[in-house]
């Protein structure tokens, strides 16, 4: 029932259908794919990151899709690009020798206790489910948890905001699970984060208006890898940092893994169609997805052709 | 589980500095209990906020008062919550 043939890749799933479908994954695919345990959540919860791997000692690259619970279609599209990065390997000739050369980390739910809450109690809830003592309220944006610039600007000290930035830098587990698995990898190359909605691509930095060392490479890599992503269904991106797109935000994800030396450091923000913000309708998630891979591609192949 | 009857998520597309500060402003006003979707940061980009239904006539008068254009985005939340999880629930019989 929940093979990688039978699932469906354009509705929104549980926890427990994605964990499960990542373990037929694996099982189609064992010489590509393994799930590894990274950690556990708050409540205690299992995070598992696929790995694509078909070698040993490999420089990586890291995606993570929905550390923000209610942004759905980011959760989807992992699924749905999980399973296209397993069958294009041996067919597409540029994914087989990026995958021949590096490895590739995909954690479809970076958020597992939020997203367990989105389909039980919140449809709405956007943050982690840890206690804040002292506090009626429960949870802290885990993007703004990161140890870059923590606590600054765009992050609230309100345990009741969406963008509470919690008591110290990597408080979450949540957080605290990948900064662990990055830093002990030590040899990441590239580090991806997807959201969900507003058409954006994103670079350092969020926690300062400054460009990056590495601003002109990245804006570059940006534009065309949204001109890929338009080419499509037209849909249309706006590039540059976060702080000069969006607004200032502190304690961001790809901050942290750009001033950990992770150069290829960006974040996506999916489609928005104007009618429904984070309510996308299931049936527009293969085609975000289809759009959203050829942006990731490309990035990936930089990486690639890249070293550093 | 929460609901979330009546309530409304509007676009608002601030033509100037002057109107995002009047949103901004809003931002603070905890009474209204708005919950920000897409926050108001410069003209280029739409805002989008929820609003309690019992919020819909205040704010709406605070936005006509103050020229601001906006647009209907959802109309009632719940109901397509209720369509999201009944479409959830035949993919999941299926």
């Amino acid at each position: 029932e929940l093979s990688t043939r039978s699932i469906n890749f354009a509705a929104y799933h549980t926890l427990d259908t994605i964990y499960s479908w990542m373990d037929s994954l694996v099982a189609q695919h064992p010489g590509l794919v393994t799930k590894e345990e990274v950690g556990r959540s708050y409540e205690g919860r299992p995070m598992y990151v696929l790995k694509f791997s078909t070698g040993s000692d490999r420089p990586a690259i890291w995606i993570d899709t929905g550390i923000h619970a209610r942004e759905w279609v980011s959760q989807a599209t992992g699924v749905w690009t999980a399973n296209k990065i397993a069958t294009d390997y041996g067919s597409d000739a540029s994914l087989t020798s990026l995958l021949n050369s590096m490895d590739l980390y995909l954690l479809i739910v970076a958020n597992p206790d939020g997203y367990v809450y989105t389909h039980t109690r919140d449809r709405m809830w956007r943050k982690t489910r840890s206690v804040n003592p002292g506090s009626a309220c429960r949870g802290v944006d885990p993007n703004r948890n990161w140890d870059a610039g923590f606590g600054g600007p765009g992050a609230s000290t309100n345990p009741c905001s969406d963008s509470y930035h919690g008591p110290a830098a990597h408080s979450e587990v949540e957080v605290k699970n990948v900064v662990d698995l990055i830093t002990s990898h030590g040899n990441f190359k590239s580090f991806i984060s997807v959201h969900a909605y507003s058409q954006l691509l994103m670079y350092p930095y969020g926690y300062s208006c400054s460009h990056v060392p590495d601003q002109p490479e990245l804006d570059s890599v940006g534009r065309a890898a949204a001109q890929k992503l338009a080419s499509l269904y037209g849909t249309s991106y706006r590039v540059g940092n976060i702080c000069n797109i969006i607004y200032p935000a502190s304690g961001g994800s790809i901050d942290w893994s750009y001033d950990a030396g992770i150069k290829y450091s960006f974040a996506l923000e999916l489609r928005d169609t104007g009618r429904y913000g984070f309510l996308l309708p299931a049936s527009q998630i293969v085609p975000t997805a289809s759009e959203t891979w050829l942006a990731l591609k490309h990035i990936m192949e930089h990486v690639r052709d890249h070293p550093y | 589980q929460r609901l979330f009857v009546g309530d409304q998520v509007i676009r608002i597309n601030a033509e100037s500095e002057e109107q995002i500060q009047l949103l901004q402003a809003l931002e603070t006003q905890e009474e209204w209990e708005l919950e920000f979707w897409r926050r108001p940061v410069s003209t280029g980009l739409p805002v989008d906020v929820r609003v309690p239904r019992g919020s819909l006539e205040p704010v709406r008068s605070y936005l006509l008062a103050h020229d601001l254009p906006f647009s209907v985005l959802i109309s009632n939340l719940q109901e397509l919550l209720n369509e999201e999880k009944a479409e959830m629930e035949r993919n999941q019989k299926l």
